[in-house]
């Protein structure tokens, strides 16, 4: 499945 | 991490700066809305929840903490600290941004990535940021004469997202599924915000004249 959503901007 | 990116970071770190610098050397808050200020707040802690459980880098972690805390302290000095608090324009300071809240909540519930607690509330703090200038914005106008630090705050931080779209842009083309498209409506409304204010601070830059916005 899709990789973790990651949010790694600011 | 690119070029567009990290001058973004480095820009809204001004923003911060410049705000801390001037509280604590005029020891006044007058021109700053408190309002913008605590919906800063909000913004903050709520995109950063995953700052113990979801470690990017010591880059990443270290700004959100920077973040996190520097807009608590300046809504602390607006509000607590006895010299600066007595400086803040009440009156003027009325946006009812409790509506920019509540329709930043709802839009978040209905458009998100997953509909998850951290989701929702990344989408939330998406939203809110786009629109948090706005009693700040509201406030220059009503006070007419924006004094050089104040206009340089809201220079640097519509400068900030113009770096961030850039940055979008840049990843876009980079990498293959790249799709921010939360991130890229609300960057770009937000960024529009600043349009008309760029366009009086580039008028009175080269009319080296005061910044006067159009009550």
């Amino acid at each position: 499945d899709e990789e973790e959503y990651k949010h790694d901007e600011l | 991490m690119n070029a567009f990116r990290l001058a973004g970071d480095m820009t809204h770190l001004i923003t911060v700066l410049i705000l801390l610098l001037k509280i604590y050397a005029t020891k006044s808050c007058s021109g700053i809305s408190l309002k913008t200020q605590e919906l800063y707040v909000m913004v903050f802690v709520a995109r950063y929840l995953d700052l113990f459980t979801n470690f990017i880098s010591v880059y990443n972690s270290v700004m959100k903490v920077v973040f996190v805390t520097s807009s608590i302290a300046i809504v602390w000095c607006m509000r607590i600290h006895p010299l600066v608090r007595r400086t803040y324009d009440k009156e003027q300071d009325t946006f009812r941004h409790y509506f920019l809240v509540a329709g930043s909540f709802g839009l978040a519930l209905l458009f998100n990535e997953n509909f998850t607690f951290r989701e929702v509330c990344w989408a939330f703090s998406i939203y809110l940021e786009a629109v948090a200038i706005l009693p700040q914005l509201v406030l220059l106008q009503r006070s007419g004469n924006v004094d050089n630090l104040t206009g340089q705050y809201v220079f640097f931080l519509g400068a900030y997202r113009v770096f961030y779209i850039l940055n979008w842009i840049y990843r876009y083309f980079t990498e293959k599924h790249f799709s921010r498209w939360i991130s890229w409506i609300a960057g770009l409304v937000q960024t529009a915000l600043y349009a008309d204010f760029f366009y009086y601070y580039f008028i009175s830059w080269k009319n080296n004249s005061k910044l006067q916005l159009p009550a």
